[in-house]
């Protein structure tokens, strides 16, 4: 049975974890506490934050193999995802942002959709070989 | 010259007449405003601001609302971010960028990891995805290494195995923004410069010199933009939108007729940072600043020179009622803004009264200029250096810059601001964090208390054995006193005792979900015994029991009553932990959280130096007087009429 608790001899008070809830004064430094829950690192540290473990990848045709792969990679593959999301991302922030901020100004004249760096690209971009492709 | 050409060949055709770019300028900057404001005002209200220091938080072991990082957040963040940007507000994307980069982080991690990753391996993955966010802004990917140590995880263990996925990471984004070139120049940043002309040891005073304003710059833009935050809060809140409207229409306004203003802060940097090449007509850059020498007439330097003062001064105040408006805002970029404008506007004087032409390199001062303040107002070193020696790639220059943010962080130092805006604004807001750096008078006054003052001493303890039903009334009755994060585990033997034992410790959720795990009817419910630490031999293999021994930690934390405050923040700051148990002779006499720890350290700071922050609530209310008198001006009366 859960029990409320005083040992004898003890002020009674309160905190994240106790009943009372005006043992410290409320002042703005503090105002915003109850909106974030602390993570207990030493309780948490292997404890998987989700049971949910069903791969339907990894159901299929040669399980074995795939699952030795995918424990070997999955940390590579996680942050190589995530980094390409990030870059991409960025890529059109950058693009978008930058098409506003020229429209603020003027437009392209073959197409009003393109920033000024896309459309006058090629005007001033001399390398028109076609041959070497990495130059392409 | 690009640009120029682009334009002669007609492929880029600006808006042509006398009123009409105005009108397109002004109508465009409030249109991209309000539909930025709009979109995190109804549809995800956590993408607003820069986050950093919700991050800053959350890295540290307070995990703030799910929706702070959620996909909703993440697509918002991307859409309204650009559009603030090019509203031509003073917020930069930085800052923001490290939102969505955490974003992406947190959401991938938690899908493609779900069956193995634990709180402490998430911590790695987000702040490896906040470098990668700063590495993608600036086109720094080492900076933004940097940045995840030196800002996000530093009051967090910063392990090579943090070190290592933050550089990959940084890598990958990097490289696939390369891939992109959203620039199609083959530069992932528009301010990307390089300098060719060495500096020479008679510019150290003028470098000591530009730290000093980076110092000054980031202890009183952070100061006055916390003051407006404040004047926010008690006059404005009611009107998020028409402020981010009104702030809009006035940046747009005062911008339209300075072209350091005018300009995104990006390209206005790179032209600031641009090293001048003179007489020389094949170079690919061209600006009115690099045809200013000794023999220019004396009222075109004072018209660049008070130009660039002009645009110190406006872009410094746009940028303390900007930040913190409700749209997605960093300050870095405006900051480095503020910088550059300053930075040339002294190297003109330099170079026309001290040094002559082609001497100094009026370019490196403004891109010292732009380190001072960036490091004078996120009080960052290491990370700020670095970033703008990849922004230039000038190790020549790596010295001076070296000198200016050592400069900044003295003047910061010496001031008494501690940490940069971000852990400003997590005082502001009334966040948890365990500070990484504590000052002497305040382990002073800690170190006069103890645990015993401190912990709270009236707990909710479950006993080792306890039914099911008892167990879930616990968790679940709403109406229930027991609003409680954890319990203390007690021996049965101590059931009826007025001094109990702690046996163990155990986390609310994890009961709930151990609980949600077993398929028990309520009517079993009431039969079936739960039991944390006896096995089932010990129960005499009785049946309807269920062990809930692997959710129990068995070794809680404990110290004695005794133990000094200082103490306890170093171990909760150490070892992570969110409950310390205060026993005595092996009995239980309270237990101490984290956040009680914060709360206390906070109060008693508070007790003894006065309030953090001070605000002059007398010249808020004149200023909101005058703010309401305009209102009223323009609002309708009684008839309904406009006056």
């Amino acid at each position: 049975m859960p029990t409320t608790y005083v040992p004898i001899n003890q002020p009674i008070g309160d905190g994240e974890d106790v009943i009372d809830t005006n043992r410290f004064t409320n002042i703005p430094e503090t105002q915003n506490f109850d909106q974030f829950v602390t993570i207990d690192k030493i309780a948490e540290e292997n404890r998987p934050l989700s049971v949910d473990s069903d791969r339907e990848f990894l159901n299929s045709k040669y399980r074995h193999y795939r699952e030795v792969i995918w424990d070997r990679a999955k940390t590579f593959i996680t942050l190589s995802s995530t980094a390409i999301v990030i870059g991409c991302i960025a890529g059109f922030l950058q693009v978008f942002t930058e098409t506003l901020v020229n429209w603020k100004t003027g437009h392209c004249q073959r197409n009003w959709l393109l920033n000024k760096s896309f459309c006058c690209n090629g005007v001033v971009n001399e390398v028109t070989s076609t041959s070497n492709l990495l130059l392409k | 010259r690009q640009e120029f050409e682009c334009e002669a060949q007609g492929l880029w055709i600006a808006w042509k007449g006398h009123v009409s770019p105005f009108i397109i300028f002004m109508l465009l900057s409030v249109l991209f405003a309000l539909i930025s404001t709009l979109l995190v005002k109804y549809v995800a209200p956590m993408a607003t601001g820069s986050g950093i220091s919700e991050i800053k938080v959350w890295v540290s072991g307070f995990e703030y609302n799910k929706e702070f990082l959620g996909f909703l957040t993440l697509v918002i963040k991307s859409v309204a971010l650009p559009l603030a940007i090019s509203s031509g507000l003073s917020v930069g994307k930085e800052g923001p960028s490290v939102h969505y980069a955490t974003c992406c982080g947190y959401l991938l991690t938690k899908w493609l990891l779900r069956d193995t990753l634990t709180y402490s391996s998430q911590y790695e993955y987000i702040t490896a995805a906040s470098g990668a966010g700063v590495a993608v802004a600036f086109g720094a990917p080492i900076g933004g290494v940097l940045f995840g140590l030196e800002e996000i995880a530093s009051a967090n263990r910063f392990n090579s195995s943090t070190l290592w996925k933050s550089y990959y990471v940084a890598l990958v984004a990097i490289t696939t923004l390369k891939y992109i070139d959203p620039f199609r120049n083959g530069r992932v940043i528009l301010f990307n410069v390089t300098y060719d002309r060495d500096w020479k040891v008679q510019e150290i005073p003028i470098f000591i010199a530009l730290g000093i304003f980076g110092g000054l710059y980031g202890k009183y833009i952070s100061k006055w933009n916390i003051n407006f935050i404040h004047f926010r809060k008690m006059y404005l809140s009611s009107w998020p939108v028409q402020e981010v409207l009104f702030l809009a229409t006035l940046t747009a306004l005062i911008s339209y007729f300075n072209e350091f203003l005018k300009l995104d802060m990006t390209e206005s940097m790179g032209i600031l940072f641009h090293e001048c090449v003179k007489n020389d007509n094949t170079s690919t850059f061209s600006h009115r600043l690099c045809q200013l020498d000794e023999n220019t007439h004396a009222f075109e330097f004072l018209k660049i020179f008070t130009s660039l003062c002009f645009a110190t001064v406006i872009r410094a105040l746009l940028v303390v009622v900007s930040y913190g408006a409700r749209v997605p805002a960093g300050i870095f970029v405006p900051s480095m803004a503020v910088g550059a404008t300053f930075g040339r506007a002294v190297s003109l004087l330099v170079e026309r009264f001290i040094s002559g032409p082609s001497v100094i390199t009026p370019g490196a001062y403004a891109f010292l200029g732009a380190a001072a303040t960036l490091s004078g107002i996120t009080n960052l070193t290491l990370t700020v250096v670095v970033i703008m020696f990849e922004l230039t790639g000038a190790f020549m220059y790596i010295i001076p810059l070296m000198i200016v943010v050592a400069i900044t962080r003295i003047i910061l130092s010496t001031s008494g601001i501690s940490g940069g805006i971000a852990d400003q604004m997590i005082m502001v807001n009334g966040f948890p964090y365990l500070e990484d750096e504590q000052d002497e008078e305040e382990e002073e006054t800690l170190e006069k208390y103890t645990a015993e003052q401190l912990m709270s001493s009236k707990l909710i303890t479950i006993n080792e054995t306890i039914y099911l039903s008892e167990l879930e009334s616990l968790l679940y009755d709403s109406a229930s006193e027991y609003s409680v994060h954890g319990f203390p585990i007690t021996k049965d033997e101590d059931k009826f005792e007025k001094e109990k034992r702690c046996i163990g410790y155990v986390l609310k959720r994890h009961l709930a979900s151990k609980i949600m795990m077993q398929s028990v009817n309520s009517t079993k419910a009431q039969t079936t015994l739960v039991y944390f630490n006896k096995s089932n031999e010990e129960l005499g293999h009785r049946e309807n029991c269920i062990g809930f021994k692997d959710i129990m930690n068995e070794s809680p934390i404990s110290v004695k009553k005794a133990v000094p405050v200082t103490l306890l923040f170093r171990m909760f700051k150490e070892l992570g932990c969110k409950t310390i148990i205060v026993e005595e002779s092996g009995i239980l006499k309270g237990l101490v959280t984290a956040k009680d720890i914060l709360r206390f350290k906070r109060i008693k700071y508070r007790e003894v130096h006065g309030a953090k922050f001070t605000y002059n609530e007398a010249l808020d209310r004149r200023c909101w007087s005058v703010i309401h008198f305009i209102i009223k001006r323009f609002t309708t009366n009684r008839n309904g009429n406009v006056i």
